[in-house]
């Protein structure tokens, strides 16, 4: 099972619209989904159509009350399943401050499912203890960003809290790649961030740390103002506008992840 | 001596760009401004060309171990300063948890002085304890928003939040206005937010709440490549591209701020 936490903590970068659409993307190819939502703010939630203020059973639940996998997910589809987030997760960093094991709650609550080839956790844009459960509760992770000057300052101090993680909680986590997101193709700005990004993620050149095969995809996420529309109707990109280029470069990542495997 | 808080937990929506564009904007204007780098990322610090490993005396220091606003900020020209960020503030949520009158350190520091116009707190995308301390600190909120339709959505929980600081800790607080940034023209999602947003913030309509007189600020800022390049300059857009749409947006937006006053 390929458990893919979408992290920055650079905010607006577009981790809830790739964790959706790569998401949708792999169920279209029979692929089975579950997705859960690490974010207070819910938009993952909202993206897939579920009012989180009806949810009385979520993730928040999950990681303070304990209720099982079973008992917080909501089946979409045949192939399809989410994880609410609800607002009472704004008040996990306080509500877990003391609690033993407080960042491996929800890794030890999907450990043992089998019911899903890909699980997709959506986290905020901040390192606290609900993106900390998430990178503990997976395996890969994917860092969407935007090709912009800001974006580079972030991504040692994500590295080294991902470092964090794999060496003292839970080493089988690897970084599969960064994702181009909202990208204004021809700009001069997005070109010289990715020349520099490309210079640092050359894969095999940082040996031994959990970024070492890392690459960037091949698949780079055109910035579509149809992509930004989907969520006020609680649909995928597929559903909404099949025919865009946001549904086509979504799809296309979703074929490049399956079809690369692991970090390969 | 005004005390703008740039507000909103959707991350990406522009505060930091916001927040510099602005008060260089002011600056121009004669005002003398001091900037408050309120967020770990420590954007708003790059943006004024600032390195924060650099800064020894920062906000870190001021919340944890008491230093003055003297004492941490550091001059930027003859009218301009700032107190920068530091990434060892991605822990104060924890250092923080039992201090008493933890979310009014910051206000403390700043309330005699008397040396600015406009003081300026940059927040991260998060309603935790830095935030709460910029609110508290403030007498105005100004909060930008991409108009989108997730957008919509955080507005009532950070109503609840500001509404929540101002019956318990701050009655002066209020809101200025909503700022609509990075907007596309003649897009139907933008037109859409955009009249659900004036339906909403009727200046009047809700009385007696901290926003009673907010209201969406005539100026709107046009998404502008050029703002997005000028942080790796270390510069506002006023120095970066003097004749272009950002320059022109948020030299617009300095004079409204400056010439309505408060939340008039
Ligand atoms: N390729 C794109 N083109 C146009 N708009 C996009 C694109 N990707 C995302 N958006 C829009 O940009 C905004 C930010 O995207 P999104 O919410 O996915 O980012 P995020 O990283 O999850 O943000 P946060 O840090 O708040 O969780 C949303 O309104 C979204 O609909
Ligand atoms: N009007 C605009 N046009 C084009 N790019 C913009 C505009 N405003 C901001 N940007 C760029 O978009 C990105 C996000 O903006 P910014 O960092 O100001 O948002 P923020 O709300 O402070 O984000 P965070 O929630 O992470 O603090 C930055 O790379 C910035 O340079
Ligand atoms: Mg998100
Ligand atoms: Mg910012």
């Amino acid at each position: 099972m390929r458990r893919i936490a979408i992290i920055n903590q650079k905010g607006g970068v577009g981790k809830t619209t790739t964790a959706v659409n790569v998401g949708a993307g792999l169920a279209r190819r029979g692929r089975r989904v579950l997705w859960i939502d690490l974010d207070p703010q819910a938009h993952l939630t909202f993206h897939l159509g579920i009012d989180p203020r009806s949810c009385s059973a979520n993730l928040h639940t999950l990681l303070t009350r304990h209720q099982t996998l079973k008992e917080v997910r909501q089946s979409l589809g045949e192939r399809t399943a989410v994880v609410p987030s609800h607002i009472d997760l704004a008040t996990a960093e306080g509500e877990l401050v003391s609690v033993i094991g407080r960042e491996t709650i929800l890794r030890n609550a999907i450990l043992n499912e089998t019911e899903y080839d890909y699980v997709i956790l959506d986290c905020p844009p901040s390192l606290g203890i609900l993106t900390l459960n998430g990178l503990s509760a997976a395996n890969e992770v994917v860092i969407p960003m935007q090709p912009h000057f800001l974006a580079l300052q972030g991504v040692s101090t994500l590295l080294d809290t991902i470092r964090l993680v794999h060496d003292r909680i839970n080493p089988e986590l690897r970084v599969t790649g960064v994702l181009l997101c909202m990208h204004e193709p021809n700009t001069r700005l997005a070109c010289e961030v990715i020349d520099d990004l490309r210079a640092f993620f050359v894969p095999g050149r940082h040996a031994e740390t959990p970024w070492a095969q890392a690459r960037i995809f091949e698949t780079i996420i055109r910035r579509n103002i149809k992509l930004a529309e989907c969520p006020s109707h609680g649909m995928s990109i597929f559903d909404y506008a099949p025919g865009s280029h946001g549904a086509v470069d979504y799809q296309k990542l979703a074929d490049e992840i399956d079809e690369t495997g692991f970090a390969s």
